[in-house]
């Protein structure tokens, strides 16, 4: 029986959380 | 071209602290925090130019955009402003981004996961924080689902996550279910890290000079 996804996986899909756009030009 | 002088002063921002003490005390080597004050300058005087990161510059660092608020860019900048006092200075922000350096033990990753997700630093995560995060990602999303969804990823993660049952989840069982699911770690690190001294190269002529 699949899972509903947890909700931790949906909260790392945010911008907010995605440091990688600090290092960009 | 002016020559530089070997008097030259070098000033530097306020909340300063030296490359080899934070390489000492953190994940990166000195060349690497010299890169990380480049872009830490860049950071902190794009509005305000005080050498200090402000809110509104992490959001306009974070989305090109001063104004956008986010729950989670909130969280991330009270977690890195470890003196509490409004502003990330060049201490914390190593500090702080070290967590994200690949060579990083987990043990830290998860820590701070913790911390960020315990919004009203209870010690626990608790259902009312979980919704709180679930709603805000999905408004920023703009992606509309039902309350009764929401509850049901709630519980589902919560059956999960709580292996205890009382309805919160502590920084033990937290560690265990972000072993059970280790892509909820892959935000705490940063590759862009390991490449620090390439994308912002710091001239070293600027290495402090002695008297």
């Amino acid at each position: 029986k699949p899972s509903l996804m947890n909700a931790f996986e949906l909260i790392s899909t945010s911008q907010g959380l995605n440091l990688g756009t600090l290092f960009e030009k | 071209m002016g020559c530089i002088t070997s008097k030259q002063i070098i000033k530097h921002t306020p909340g300063y602290e030296e490359p080899t003490v934070l390489a000492s005390e953190t994940s990166f080597s000195v060349n690497e925090v010299e890169a990380l004050y480049e872009l830490f300058k860049k950071l902190s005087n794009s509005i305000i130019k005080d050498g200090l990161i402000h809110k509104e510059e992490f959001q306009l660092a974070l989305f090109r955009n001063s104004n956008r608020r986010n729950l989670f860019a909130d969280r991330i900048f009270d977690l890195f402003d470890i003196k509490r006092n409004g502003v990330i200075e060049f201490g914390e922000f190593v500090r702080s981004l070290s967590i994200f350096h690949p060579n990083t033990p987990e043990a830290e990753k998860i820590a701070f996961a913790f911390r960020l997700y315990d919004l009203r630093h209870t010690g626990y995560i608790e259902r009312e924080e979980l919704k709180e995060m679930v709603l805000a990602l999905l408004n920023e999303s703009d992606l509309f689902i039902s309350d009764e969804f929401v509850e049901m990823i709630i519980d589902e993660t919560f059956r999960q996550a709580d292996s205890k049952g009382d309805d919160k989840i502590d920084p033990e069982e937290w560690e265990e279910f972000v072993k059970q699911n280790p892509s909820l770690l892959k935000n705490m690190t940063l590759p862009y890290l390991k490449d620090i001294t390439m994308a912002f190269p710091s001239f070293v002529l600027n290495s402090e000079v002695d008297d």
